[in-house]
């Protein structure tokens, strides 16, 4: 692990910031000479490549390995795709109009639309915009992740309140680190807590848009990502 | 869980996930 890492005394964050996988890159698929194709088969291909590493990242924050293994596949399924968007959102942030879904694979509005993912384009972007004018710091990147995960409103938990003393911990370490921050800014943790309804609609729109590639037939998808798709309709 | 081995498996394993 080659990042960073920021000492800010609190555990669970450095404890989120030491796990924070380090951005995967894409591989150009080389199997069409139609680049808008290619665009979606790679991001496909990188996507499911993502997917298995948030599933290893997910073992280890703070009290997710504590839960049950059905609790554990619940909060994954329902929360999968909010957790991916966040790391797509964070690694576009400061990238102007792109979307940066790896160092080698960013993609502007035109290349997008061209693809058919307009509607992706559009709600990634409101979404990025928003965490642009927050400034948002990598500490409340690697929180907001877990959060999502932790909140993500699965059904059937075999365990809520374990569940929810994962919540309770996560939601103490942000605050923390909220009122460490100088200058303090009043309200931070409420504002970011205010983000994840536009980041449970962008999964939302995320989800529908995969669904509607796999009906289509063109983009093959893998195994995990389907199942996870599956997962969420 | 049938339905969904693969993450099942994924999180029984305590080793880097190697299927795709």
């Amino acid at each position: 692990d080659t990042h960073p890492i920021k000492t800010n005394g609190n555990k669970v964050i450095s404890q989120l910031l030491l796990t924070e996988p380090a951005p995967l890159c894409a591989t150009p698929d080389n199997s069409t000479n139609d680049d808008n194709l290619k665009a979606l088969l790679t991001l496909c291909d990188l996507l499911n490549r993502e997917l298995l590493v948030m599933i290893g990242w997910a073992k280890h924050i703070p009290g997710f390995s504590a839960l049950s293994l059905v609790d554990q596949m619940a909060l994954l399924q329902s929360g999968w795709m909010e957790t991916l968007v966040l790391s797509v959102v964070s690694q576009s942030l400061g990238y102007g109009e792109e979307l940066v879904f790896a160092g080698n694979l960013r993609l502007d509005q035109a290349q997008c639309r061209a693809s058919g993912l307009s509607d992706l384009y559009t709600a990634l972007r409101q979404l990025t915009t928003k965490y642009q004018q927050m400034n948002l710091s990598q500490e409340e990147v690697v929180t907001l992740k877990a959060m999502a995960l932790a909140n993500s409103d699965a059904e059937n938990l075999e365990n809520a309140e374990a569940v929810q003393r994962f919540q309770d911990g996560l939601h103490e370490a942000l605050q923390e680190y909220e009122i460490s921050q100088q200058p303090v800014e009043l309200h931070r943790a409420g504002k970011l807590l205010m983000t994840l309804p536009l980041l449970r609609q962008t999964a939302n729109r995320a989800v529908d848009t995969f669904c509607r590639l796999h009906l289509e037939g063109r983009v093959p998808m893998h195994k995990l990502f389907l199942e996870m798709l599956d997962a969420k309709i | 869980k049938e339905k969904h081995k693969i993450l099942h498996r994924l999180l029984q394993n305590s080793t880097s996930p190697v299927e795709l």
